[in-house]
Formats: structure tokens, sequence, C-alpha cells
């Protein structure tokens, strides 16, 4: 049986609200339904398939695609000239400290030296909050006075990293809406100073179609190199994972999945679709 | 105080002349869109849809309305139905609770909130409940201090029930106390549990639940979970100075019953406004 647009038709359209009831943001959902019927009009369908099976793996097929752009984290801190420099940026609230204290513990436990630069120099308990993970973890913490300019304290604690030879310094960054052009500004200047080996933007899997906004705002502002997506054991259906990539190409080093050190999970096309497509 | 799509879809409406069945599917389809994209459920946005076309083409336009003046009615009608008044602040002795999701902004708005009410008279408290955290109590207590409020914290203490218990031993010259907890999300019980622990200690005159404007389609399980954890009481949608639009706010406001009462709009003090329904209808449709 040849699949016409009528039967198509339906289909898709509950599909694309499946897509977007898992928080897969509506221009991409919209668009995957488009690549979909292109490619199964005229199909033909063995007696015994629905539609809906065939829609689904024409639709694993696109995730394929989608996901093509990869990080290896390991592979790039095992390969890249020493001390690296790893800044993390993103809006107020997403993970970004929580996440160095999680990539600092990976580090270490792969016998690489992490220090952690205190680039947030605004926010209340910023530095406390840093300090207390590196006492945890028994790393150095790089930090100025409050309100002191972060590209110096990163731009310190790269010296710092180099004299005593650590190998990865991960900065953190104090959170901003990219709608803030002097943080924005701020951003751009930390990055320009400090030229980092990776730029890693940390959102929230549970964020819906701003995360594509902001994503995007950010790249073309300051460049990002790969994504982190936090707070994916908050039931976060991994939509958010798809827009995001479909809409700036660029990898997802790690999924945030809670609070503890070892919530870090590298990305894996097959765990994202065990965990978000079951 | 239309937002573009809605009068891009109100524009072919006025072409149109009279409520035709085509241009009103192409008017809630644009509604529609523009509701997805600001986060609304997607199934609430569905439901959404059908009435305000049954209403636009069944109802009879009020005498003198035009067609599209109609359908714009219907549409804002049925959006302040579901957004409803903003909650009630009163000026008085109160316990107040906040809750949320990690990161969704519940101790900068806690502070913020104290400001708000010592700003109005009251002698306002900051409580910081939130044990687990790194750095939460600095975070808290440097708020407080710069801003003249005072705070009660426990650095030490293991036990969140118990911080709280001490907390309203010693802070019982305050007419407000605002207690800050930690982040937790629906799928933690023994956080979930926890909470309504310090709900039964506490026994809050409201208790708030601090929204990310950002949060997408698990609004309303999150939502859920802590209304059924300690009964919401009041809704504070934080960070609308980005893009974001909040569409989560409207299933939080239908699964709890419950009014949104402030907007956060950036990290400063003063950043927190009483919740205004047309603006955020407005902001919503895009
Ligand atoms: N459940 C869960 N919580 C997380 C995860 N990652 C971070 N968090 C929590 O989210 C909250 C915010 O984390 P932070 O690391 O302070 O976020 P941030 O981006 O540095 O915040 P700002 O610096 O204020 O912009 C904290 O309560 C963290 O414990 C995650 O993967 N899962
Ligand atoms: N731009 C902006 N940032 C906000 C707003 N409200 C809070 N923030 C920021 O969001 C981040 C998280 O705020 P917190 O108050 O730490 O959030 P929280 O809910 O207490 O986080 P946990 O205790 O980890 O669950 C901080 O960087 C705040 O400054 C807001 O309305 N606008
Ligand atoms: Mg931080
Ligand atoms: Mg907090």
């Amino acid at each position: 049986i040849s699949l016409d647009d009528s039967s198509l038709r339906d289909t898709l359209w509950e599909f694309q609200i499946e897509l977007m009831e898992c928080d897969v943001a509506l221009p991409v959902a919209e668009r995957i339904s488009e690549v979909l019927r292109e490619r199964l009009i005229g199909k033909k369908r063995k007696i015994g398939t629905s539609v809906e099976e065939i829609v689904r793996e024409a639709f694993r097929e696109i995730v394929d695609e989608i996901f093509i752009h990869s990080l290896d984290f390991d592979e790039f801190i095992e390969k890249t000239e020493k001390p690296i420099l790893l800044v993390f940026i993103g809006v107020n609230g997403t993970g970004k400290t929580t996440t160095i204290a999680k990539i600092a513990k990976r580090l270490l436990d792969n016998d690489y030296t992490p220090i952690l630069a205190s680039g947030d120099t605004f926010r209340a308990g910023a530095e406390e909050q840093l300090r207390e993970h590196a006492e945890r973890l028994g790393i150095r913490v790089i930090a100025h006075r409050y309100g002191a300019d972060p590209a110096a304290v990163i731009y310190d604690a790269v010296a710092h990293a180099r004299a005593r030879k650590a190998d990865v310094v991960l900065a953190d960054t104090s959170g901003r809406m990219h709608t803030n052009v002097n943080l924005m500004d701020q951003l751009r200047k930390i990055c320009r100073v400090n030229t980092p080996d990776l730029v890693i933007f940390v959102d929230e899997a549970i964020a819906g179609n701003d995360a594509v906004e902001r994503a995007m705002r950010f790249e073309r502002e300051v460049g990002i190199d790969a994504h982190i997506l936090t707070k994916v054991d908050a039931d976060a259906k991994g939509g958010t994972a798809l827009s995001v990539v479909y809409e700036t190409k660029k990898p997802i080093a790690f999924f945030g999945t809670g609070q503890r050190y070892e919530d870090l999970k590298k990305f894996s096309k097959d765990w994202f679709l065990k965990q978000f497509l079951g | 105080k239309l937002g573009k799509s809605l009068r891009e879809a109100i524009r072919k409406l006025a072409r149109s002349g009279r409520v035709d069945e085509a241009v009103v599917n192409e008017v809630v389809r644009d509604i529609q869109r523009a509701l997805l994209q600001s986060d609304v459920n997607v199934k609430q946005v569905m439901e959404l849809s059908k009435r305000i076309k049954e209403r636009a083409l069944k109802e009879e336009p009020l005498k003198g309305m035009t067609a599209r003046e109609h359908v714009l009615r219907v549409i804002y009608q049925e959006l302040v139905n579901l957004i409803g008044k903003p909650a009630q602040i009163e000026l008085k002795p109160q316990k107040i609770l906040m809750v949320g999701l990690q990161g969704s902004g519940k101790t900068t708005t806690t502070a913020k909130l104290a400001r708000y009410f010592q700003k109005r008279g009251l002698r306002t408290a900051v409580i910081c409940a939130d044990n687990f955290r790194p750095g939460a109590y600095e975070q808290l207590k440097q708020l407080a201090e710069t801003h003249g409020i005072p705070f009660y914290g426990e650095k030490n203490e293991k036990n969140a029930v118990k911080i709280v218990k001490n907390a309203l031993e010693n802070m019982k010259e305050y007419e407000v106390k605002i207690i800050d907890t930690a982040g937790r999300h629906a799928l933690e019980e023994e956080l979930i549990e926890e909470l309504k622990n310090i709900n039964k200690v506490v026994n809050p005159d409201h208790k708030f639940l601090v929204l990310d404007a950002a949060i997408g389609q698990l609004a309303k399980e999150q939502a859920e979970a802590f209304h059924k954890a300690v009964g919401i009481t009041g809704i504070i949608v934080t960070k609308l100075d980005g893009t974001a639009k909040g569409g989560g706010a409207l299933s939080a406001i239908s699964v709890t019953g419950a009014p949104v009462a402030f907007v956060g709009t950036g990290e400063r003090i003063d950043d927190l406004e009483r919740f205004d329904p047309d603006s955020f209808i407005s902001r919503l449709l895009g």
C-alpha cells in the first residue's frame, strides 16, 4: 500500500503534538513533521505495519542525523595541549557551578589536575558555593574580590595552572540573560582575553521553547562549542536536547542527571533514544 | 498592547469583514502557534483553540462590534479566564514558604519579597531552610545583610525541620517570616517528604511556588506535585527579563487554583513586580 497525504496527515499531526509534549520546540517539531512527510509520501507500506510504526522508524533516522555532531570530552582532554581552559556560560540558575564541580570530579577520577576559576564575581554566595565544592574535592580555587573583572580572574587562573602544571581550568561565570547587553559584552571580553579551548553552554533539559532562543543568541553573540543539558532527572522528556542541537549544530557533551558529583552522563545517541523515546 | 502574531491574525480577520470559518481557523491557528511557542501546555492550547473557535463562530458579536473585534474579545476573554486575577497581597503578619524546582529563583525572590514587605512597614525576616546546596546559607545571608533584612539560618544543622523550628522560636518578634527551601522536583520522594514536614512545622499562611518563566511542558506535573505536597496558595514567575514567555504558569494556575502574585524581572532586590494579567497575556501572544 502506498502512503498518501490523507493517511499521513493525521498521524503526522498526532506525532508533532507528541514531540511538543516532549519539549521539542514548535519550529523544530514543525520542521521534523515536514521532513517526515517529504520522506514518507508515496512510500510503500507493508500489510501489517501501521503508519505510526513507519513514522517512528523514519523519526529514528532523523534523530540520528540531528545528533551527527559529537564531542568526545575525554578524548578532547587527552589530546589538547595543557593547561586547557573550559569556560561555562548560560542563563541564570541552569546548573553551571554544579556542573563544573561534577566535571572536576570526573577529571580527578581520570588522574587530571583541575583548578576552578571563580568567574562569577557578582552573585551573592557564588564564590562560597564554588569554594565549598573545591573543598569537598580537594582542589584549588582562584578568586579575586567581589566585583572583580571575571576576565582577569580567569586569566589569573590560567597563569596559575601554567605555573603549577595543572591540566584543566574550569571557569565559572555568572548566569546572565542574553537580553542584557552589558553582560553579553562582558562575556565576549572573557572569551577574547582568555581564548578558551571550549566554551560550554549549560542549559536545563526542562526548559521549553526558550532553550532554542537562548542557545542561538549565545551562539551568535559569543560562540559556543558544546552543550550540557542539566536536570534531566526531573523527568525531562528530552525534546529540548533535540531542538537545541537541531538549531546550533553543536554537540551535547553531557547530561546532568542529578545533584551529586556522579550525576554526569556522557552523551550517547542510544542513551538518548532509550531515555526519551523509550 | 497586542503581540505581533495576534495583530497579524486580527489583520486577516479585518480583511474578511465577517466571522467566516476559514478565516477564524487561520486566526486560531496563529494564536495556537504563539501559545505553543510560549510554552503553554499542549493539551491546554488545543482545548483553548477549540473553545475560541466555537465561541467565535457560534456567538453573536455584541451590538456595534465588528467581526474582528468579536474574535479578539473571545480570545482575550478565554485567556483572562485561564490566567485569573493577580493574588491579593495582604500587608499583615504572616509566614510564607517558598518552594520550587532547582534553580528557579527561590533564594533571590525570598530576599526580594522580604524587601517588598519591609518597604511597606512590616518587620520582616528571612529564614534559610536549605541545608543542602553548597553556599545556600551564605547566599541568603549576604542578600539579607546587604539590604538590612534580619536573617536566621544554621550553617551546619543536618535537619531542615529542626532549623525551621528553631527559626520560628528565634524570630517571634518579626511580623513577616519568609522561609527559603532547597530546590526539589516531583521525583525526589525524600525531598518532597521533607517539604511536607517543613510545611507541618511552619504551618504557613502562604506557600508560593517559584516558577522559572522558561519551564517547558513539565510545568504541569511539577506544579501538581508541589500542590499535592503542601497546597500552593500563590505563584511567582521569575526571569521574565529574558525572552521566555512564562506559558508554564498557565498550567500551574490551572492545577493549583492559585493566582500569580509577583513576577521576577531581574537579579536586583527591586526586580519584583506585582503580576499584571494584561501585560502577561500580550507577552504570551508574542
Ligand atoms: N536535579 C538536578 N538539579 C541540578 C542539576 N544540575 C544542577 N542542579 C541544581 O540546580 C541548582 C542551580 O545550580 P547552580 O550550579 O547554582 O546553577 P548556576 O547555573 O551556576 O546558577 P547561577 O550561577 O546562579 O546562574 C542547584 O540547586 C543545583 O544543585 C541536575 O542535573 N539535576
Ligand atoms: N535575570 C534574572 N535572574 C534571576 C531572577 N530571579 C532569580 N534570578 C537568578 O537566577 C539564579 C538562580 O536563583 P536562586 O535564587 O539561586 O534560585 P533557587 O531557586 O534558590 O535555586 P536552588 O536553591 O538551587 O533551588 C541566580 O543567578 C539569580 O540571581 C530574575 O527574575 N531574573
Ligand atoms: Mg553559578
Ligand atoms: Mg536557593
